[in-house]
């Protein structure tokens, strides 16, 4: 579709833009609320090396605030309507980063398991955070999204007493269509299961 | 937009069509695991009379089977990769289902909290399903849709203790931008509030 080349052209231009300056880049996706703002708040602050966020929403700039508080460079883009960020956004905010010395570059997409799937916004690396509270069953009826990323974050693992959520039907919905997504099973308010995610995520940096 | 005033006329068909067979049209939208197929359950179940279902997601027919259960009459929409239910589909579903004596028509949407808020599929009501876990800050980030809709239900507060979750500053946000939506707290686990809602449902119903 013409839509998706036009954005692609942009994403391969932001692929090695970022190649060049070595940072490594992730796009995060998710539902409203399954928990992307939280997962990068717990995985900068152990990373090795200085990160930023390109921060995604339709409208408000309450998570950049929240990210911004912590004295991480981040820069909010605004949707005012657009259900999934593109490469011609990415590329804009990136002109309003400063990436000096930036090993991580983490852009939080709008909260959506459906559009952002399709667009590439010319990352190295792409995960899906979904979260206990939403039910063992997203992975089937959201393949478009699960099928293309590289791993899958399970999150919010606390609230397992609370709700019916069935691991092991989860598990075979990725799998099933994505046979080499890494899962990880964390929660962002016990910390469980965030250092093996973040050593994961340290050992897929080509720049490190 | 041309697409958005094409839907419109097929909306103003669908609605004409309800009219005329007397069946409330009830369109609910809410984030992927948001309780959308719980509430409509819950609801349904405690109703003075006949229901039926329009069931909309990308893939899977896991809700629809999940209704069919009970004996409502139910129809599955894949929209294989739309993020969004819209009118002409609504009509394709209608002709497939029986509404003899059917006096509620439950339409749930896609999961989503940015899409299907513009798109009349020709509905008497809306309502927005937001979730306790998916945090207090949802009608601040996606306006659109939490300003289109005659109620919002909060559900799963059941897990008000395990979460942090500011219920003043959610119910600011709500009457920041729809100032007349009705707001209700329940839990389909617990079944609390859910006897109050259906009453100002039954109540909003004009061919009762
Ligand atoms: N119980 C529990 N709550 C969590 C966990 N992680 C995040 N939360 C809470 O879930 C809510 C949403 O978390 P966020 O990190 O803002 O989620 P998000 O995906 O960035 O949300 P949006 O950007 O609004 O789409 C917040 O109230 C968090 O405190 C967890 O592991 N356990
Ligand atoms: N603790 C708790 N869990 C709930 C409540 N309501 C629904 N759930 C659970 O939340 C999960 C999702 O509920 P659904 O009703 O399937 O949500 P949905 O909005 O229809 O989800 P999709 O159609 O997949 O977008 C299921 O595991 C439900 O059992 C509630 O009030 N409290
Ligand atoms: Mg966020
Ligand atoms: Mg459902």
């Amino acid at each position: 579709k013409n839509i998706l080349d036009a954005n692609d052209q942009v994403a391969l231009l932001n692929r090695e833009f970022f190649d060049n300056l070595k940072v490594f880049t992730i796009n995060i996706m998710a539902s409203p609320g399954a928990g992307k703002t939280s997962f990068i708040l717990e995985t900068i602050h152990r990373l090795d090396a200085p990160s930023a966020v390109i921060e995604g929403d339709v409208a408000s700039s309450i998570d950049s605030e929240r990210i911004a508080e912590f004295g991480i460079p981040v820069v909010q883009i605004n949707t005012g309507g657009n259900c999934h960020l593109e490469a011609t956004m990415t590329r804009e905010a990136v002109k309003k980063l400063s990436l000096d010395g930036v090993k991580y570059l983490f852009i939080e997409n709008v909260g959506n398991l459906i559009c952002p799937a399709s667009f590439d916004l010319g990352e190295h690396i792409r995960i899906a955070i979904s979260s206990v509270p939403e039910g063992d069953d997203k992975p089937y009826k959201y393949p478009g999204l699960f099928s293309s990323v590289d791993a899958v974050i399970l999150n919010k693992i606390d609230l397992m007493p609370y709700v019916d959520f069935d691991l092991e039907r989860f598990r075979k919905g990725i799998i099933a269509i994505n046979r080499d997504a890494k899962i990880f099973l964390i929660s962002c308010k016990t910390k469980e299961g965030i250092e093996a995610l973040v050593e994961w995520l340290k050992s897929e940096n080509p720049y490190r």
